[in-house]
């Protein structure tokens, strides 16, 4: 069972992940007929720079977050962004959507000028973490997992954050445990996503580059 | 507007202070 420490903890990441969006007038954005790819590339920026603030509010909230040194808060922060936002985005395109409403944001990003190369992994990313039908708590606390790695860049104190890292794992397994009985192997995939989400890091820096010089 | 800022400018600016006053 959880502790009430645990059961608080996972209370106040869920509050956080369930306060913290998107603003909803830019959701809708998306969805509207008009497509150039200049207007997308205009409305992912923005969509990316509006996930990076609600990313920031979410981790504020994460106990503990705010008693690590400041400098590195930001470095746990720049190195897990695009990590958080290609989670969040996941779980955007395998929530059951009017079926219409998929296919605009797919085809809206395959018409932004970023190449197929890049275009496939991600839609890869998202069938994978479709198949694992992973419940609200479990995307707010693998988002919390996903910046609380000590092994980001220029982090200094990498004991304190592995201590915070290591709480939230053990209340993700627990709750694996007990809302999926059936799947013993559940919480080894979910952090089985953590990898392919590192990859999909790497190809991310890659493909601004090539956007950009486009 | 927030878009032009760097990644690192946009999280500093939002862990000061709330980033939507």
């Amino acid at each position: 069972e959880f502790s009430q420490d645990q059961l608080t903890l996972l209370n106040y990441i869920l509050d956080a992940y369930n306060k913290h969006r998107i603003p909803q007038d830019m959701a809708k954005q998306l969805l509207q007929e008009k497509f150039s790819e200049e207007e997308n590339f205009l409305l992912l920026t923005e969509m990316a720079t509006s996930h990076v603030q609600v990313l920031v509010e979410f981790t504020k909230n994460i106990p503990g977050f705010q008693a690590l040194d400041h400098e590195d808060q930001i470095a746990l922060l720049k190195g897990s962004a695009v990590e958080a936002m290609f989670l969040r985005s996941a779980q955007v395109f395998t929530r059951k959507r009017p079926h219409g409403h998929t296919d605009v944001l797919e085809d809206r990003i395959r018409k932004s000028g970023i190449s197929e190369e890049y275009i496939t992994p991600m839609f890869n990313f998202y069938k994978s973490i479709g198949e694992l039908q992973m419940m609200q708590e479990e995307h707010a606390l693998l988002t919390a997992i996903t910046i609380l790695s000590p092994d980001r860049a220029y982090v200094r104190d990498q004991a304190a954050v592995e201590r915070l890292q290591e709480a939230v794992l053990e209340v993700l397994r627990k709750f694996c445990r007990l809302r999926h009985p059936r799947e013993p192997q559940h919480f080894a995939r979910l952090l089985g996503r953590l990898t392919e989400l590192r990859t999909l890091n790497h190809h991310h820096a890659e493909m601004l580059l090539s956007w950009r010089t486009s | 507007p927030a878009s032009n800022l760097g990644l690192e400018d946009i999280i500093r600016k939002a862990l000061m202070g709330n980033f939507e006053d």
